[in-house]
């Protein structure tokens, strides 16, 4: 099936 | 900072706690806002609280409070949903806050303290982005459809299309999709769902997060969730009269 991505491929730190 | 009802905070931890079991909690002259990721770091839930929640928000100096989310859920369990819940945080000594629940008509008052930790929560930058679909629908609708096509199978997807909003789930030996079209028919905004997108798009998600984050539909009569193919969802709970809001992105599972 699909694979979960962690958000850390999207948002980076503040 | 009091408000009220106590029945918005225990919402409130209700919709996080499965996920976040300690968070900074940041006080200014806006209000008290959280902002925290799971362990898996699969879903960013951020919290609200606007002065306008309450019945009366002081701020003096901004200041950020480490909660343990399980005694904060244990001392609000203590309280009455009906209570007036007053929350205290001294900027001399910043080592616990002071709750107290007041219940009216019964003449009763309890007061508990509890510890603050020190947390180095970090902040992500969560981007404004251009959604390529946004729904709007009744959040009891959608807390039904996820945790009914959870049971049917663990990835959620969600797809937009001219043919309206589709769900789907695939099991080993099951697979369902539910369709729902934009209704202008029924006249309740809270229960009209609409449908706006640039392109059609498909995502795919784990649906035991989505179960979690539906939880929260105890706070919002309705629920809007955003979607680009290039980010995490956006599944947002506004509440009434401008108090707040809870916000969860979720990461996509990807082929």
């Amino acid at each position: 099936g699909a694979k979960q991505v962690t958000l850390d491929a999207f948002f980076g730190p503040r | 900072a009091r408000l009220p009802r106590s029945a918005v905070l225990k919402k409130i931890l209700d919709s996080v706690k499965d996920l976040v079991k300690e968070t900074n909690w940041d006080c200014n002259e806006e209000g008290m806002s959280m902002q925290a990721l799971d362990t898996g770091r699969i879903v960013l839930v951020e919290v609200m609280l606007r002065e306008a929640a309450f019945e009366s928000y002081a701020c003096e100096v901004p200041m950020t409070l480490g909660i343990d989310m399980e005694p904060f859920g244990k001392v609000l369990r203590c309280a009455g949903g009906d209570e007036k819940v007053t929350i205290k945080a001294s900027r001399n000594d910043q080592d616990h806050i002071e709750l107290v629940f007041e219940n009216e008509e019964k003449e009763r008052m309890s007061a508990f303290e509890l510890k603050l930790m020190d947390i180095d929560g970090e902040h992500m930058a969560v981007p404004d982005a251009e959604w390529g679909a946004e729904i709007s629908m009744p959040s009891s609708e959608f807390k039904k459809i996820v945790m009914d096509l959870a049971e049917i199978g663990s990835d959620l997807t969600i797809a937009v299309s001219k043919l309206g909003v589709t769900f789907t789930a695939q099991g080993n030996n099951c697979k369902g999709s539910m369709v729902l079209q934009p209704s202008t028919a029924v006249d309740k905004k809270s229960e009209q769902v609409a449908i706006s997108f640039t392109e059609p798009l498909e995502m795919t998600f784990a649906a035991p997060y989505m179960k979690m984050i539906t939880k929260a539909a105890a706070l919002s009569s309705t629920v809007t969730l955003s979607l680009d193919e290039a980010c995490p969802i956006c599944v947002r709970y506004e509440m009434e009269d401008n108090a707040g809001h809870i916000k969860y992105y979720l990461a996509p599972k990807e082929d």
